[in-house]
């Protein structure tokens, strides 16, 4: 399984 | 900002419970109180932290004020903490540096450290507060974090399923596997023993177990841990503290390749 990260969710303040 | 908690053992459980998964931290204090949001170098994991005024004795923050700390260094500070001592925090208007004074009444004795304030440019995410769920999932800490901690020995990933038989945790390791199921229940004389499911979808995740071991230092906040999941966000594990505010913890999925 690979690792999904924050940044495919949400994005930069 | 001059912030006093009546007990100090409250602040070092709330650095404690975060300061192995990201290394520095900028609280955003203000009249509302000190919030923060820091993101893990891997930026899988985030943690959004709030403490109201009403976690503290006296709290008073005259102008927003950023206090930008290594959380190593804060946290070496914090293990004079004594649960009959006070704690106050100080921060000047041009700050530099942040002023811990620890006073024991008892024990006619007081402490006091300077820690040096750090310039951060952390990068920040839109979090949304209301960010919305398919499964809402209420339940005993020491619950979840004895599961987290029997079924991670096997696998380096966690799956979480909830579905209408309940909720499933489980592991499949190379060389074992292991399940837990819970259902719904309700224990009126140990209310923390309850365990509460609401869903409007099924869901069936999968996490890095390493990322689930830092989050459940976070238990010692509260009984209970509240989790949110859906398959268009990361997942939300959060710890309320009983004088409000708490911490929470955003984990991005694992997926199939």
């Amino acid at each position: 399984m690979k690792q999904r990260t924050l940044m495919a969710f949400f994005k930069p303040k | 900002l001059e912030a006093k908690f009546d007990d100090s053992t409250i602040f070092k459980k709330i650095i404690d419970s975060f300061k192995d998964s990201v290394s520095q931290i900028n609280f955003m204090c203000s009249e509302s109180g000190i919030e923060a949001q820091a993101i893990d170098d891997s930026r899988v994991l985030l943690v959004s932290l709030s403490i109201p005024p009403s976690c503290f004795e006296t709290y008073r923050c005259d102008r927003p004020t950023t206090v930008g700390v290594y959380l190593s260094s804060l946290s070496k500070l914090l293990k004079s903490a004594s649960s009959s001592a006070t704690l106050t925090l100080y921060v000047e208007d041009q700050p530099d540096e942040l002023l811990l004074l620890f006073e024991e009444s008892k024990a006619s004795k007081s402490m006091e450290y300077k820690m040096k304030l750090v310039d951060i440019t952390a990068d920040m995410l839109e979090v949304d507060s209301d960010m919305k769920s398919d499964v809402s999932v209420e339940m005993s800490g020491v619950e979840f974090t004895k599961i987290v901690r029997d079924l991670t020995q096997l696998s380096d990933s966690f799956t979480v399923s909830v579905g209408k038989d309940g909720i499933v945790f489980s592991v499949d390791g190379e060389t074992a596997s292991g399940k837990v199921l819970l259902q719904p229940k309700e224990d009126l004389a140990n209310p923390e023993n309850n365990l509460s499911i609401s869903m409007t979808k099924t869901i069936d995740l999968s996490f890095a177990s390493k990322y689930l071991l830092d989050i459940i230092k976070a238990s010692t906040l509260s009984n209970m841990i509240s989790l949110k999941f859906s398959e268009e966000t990361p997942a939300l594990f959060e710890f309320k503290m009983e004088k409000g505010g708490g911490i929470g913890f955003y984990l991005a999925p694992k997926y199939d390749e």
